[in-house]
């Protein structure tokens, strides 16, 4: 079973069409596995990704460096996952 | 024998946990309420439809779905609670039996089973279907993006990893092409509505282009409608417009087939919620979802209902 301990998720803002088009170029970067849970549209929208634990670094070095702007979503991805499970098999339960 | 009055909506559950309420919903409300098979899941899943009829033959009917990306498990959940809904509401709610009294539903609660069960076994993120392509790197299709309607177009992916990866051709994945040869066969369905997670969108055609439907007009004003029925229940707040002009263009989507196909009263919901949770939705917030989803759908079907063509 694929595990999502560390991962998070990131709600980004992209002020113009450049921010845009930059989301895109990281999305293709397959290394960085992200994955866009909302995408990018158009400026003032905002763009959710979840980004596994491994290259998180990266990623935000990149918004960083692009001055995105963005807020941690989901702190820990497994956390809310574990919990999820949890209500589940207390559902069961009863 | 136990009775779908003891189910907890108010949980996710299993593809078999689903599939075995089902069979109790229709035998709590057998005059009404009636599961037929429509296909087969890549991996051999039976793809069920409930069926809601109060009788006649090849009536108007109302087509829903949920669950068709995998991970979007308040699809599947609201699914369920709507079904029950449906078959409850019959003789006690007066626009849902005059709803059932001129027109069928139907229902299609898990439209992607390999890739739900996958998500309860290996992958609680799992987006796709499972289906294996020689010469793919990657396992799965986006069934959002591989319908005749603009497929292969900008707004999907050639790329068999991408999780809009579009498909080698149209209706590749059979759990695209059972609903495409169940409406052919049909032939009476007057609305469609296909329901996603998340963002808080009602949205109509078209993805693949910028060229108004020559519904738009209505549709924008059903949608005005709906997405005013749903927020008066809890405050949620809801964007509407077409697929390209409010998310972003996405060719092969499911509606735009649909509208292509002559049913005028096409839709596709994202429902809740905004960006906290995403596609991990607490259980808790299931039955909200629900019940102001079902706000917002009654609107559709009473507006298909009274505006038959």
């Amino acid at each position: 079973q694929q595990l999502f301990v560390g991962d998070q998720v990131l709600r980004v803002s992209a002020r113009n069409e450049e921010q845009i088009s930059l989301l895109g170029v990281l999305g293709e970067q397959e290394e960085l596995q992200v994955d866009f849970w909302r995408h990018p549209n158009s400026p003032g929208h905002p763009v959710d990704l979840r980004v596994p634990f491994l290259t998180l670094q990266g990623v935000k070095k990149f918004l960083d460096f692009h001055n995105f702007s963005y807020s941690i979503m989901i702190e820990d991805v497994q956390e809310l996952l574990d919990e999820e499970k949890e209500s589940m098999r207390r559902s069961r339960r009863i | 024998k136990r009775s779908s009055r003891t189910f907890d909506f108010a949980s996710y559950h299993t593809i078999d946990e689903i599939y075995d309420w089902m069979d109790v919903l229709v035998e709590d409300h057998p005059s009404l309420v009636s599961k037929i098979q429509i296909g087969q899941s890549y991996e051999n899943r039976p793809l069920y439809v409930l069926k809601f009829s109060t009788g006649g033959r090849n009536r108007p009917a109302i087509w829903l779905d949920t669950g068709i990306h995998a991970r979007e498990w308040i699809t599947h959940a609201t699914g369920v609670w709507t079904a029950n809904k449906i078959a409850s509401e019959y003789g006690q709610d007066p626009s849902v039996t005059a709803i059932l009294d001129s027109m069928d539903i139907f229902l299609e609660i898990v439209t992607n089973p390999d890739g739900f069960a996958f998500t309860h076994s290996s992958n609680r993120l799992w987006r796709k279907t499972r289906s294996k392509y020689s010469g793919n790197l990657c396992v799965g299709v986006d069934p959002n993006r591989n319908w005749d309607a603009g497929f292969g177009e900008a707004g999907a992916s050639s790329s068999s990893c991408s999780e809009t990866y579009h498909g080698p051709y149209a209706n590749s994945e059979p759990e695209v092409k059972s609903i495409v040869d169940f409406v052919q066969s049909h032939g009476n369905i007057k609305a469609f509505v296909s329901i996603h997670s998340y963002s808080q969108l009602l949205l109509y055609p078209y993805g693949y282009t910028y060229t108004a439907v020559p519904d738009q007009q209505e549709l924008h004003e059903v949608s005005a409608k709906a997405v005013a029925a749903l927020s008066s229940l809890y405050g949620t707040q809801y964007k509407y417009g077409s697929i390209i002009t409010t998310i972003y263009r996405a060719s092969g989507g499911t509606i735009d087939w649909t509208y292509n196909q002559g049913i005028k009263y096409s839709f596709t919901f994202e429902l809740r919620d905004t960006g906290r949770y995403g596609f991990l939705l607490p259980a808790k917030q299931i039955v909200p979802t629900a019940e102001e989803t079902w706000l917002a759908l009654k609107v559709i079907m009473e507006h298909a209902r009274d505006n038959l063509y």
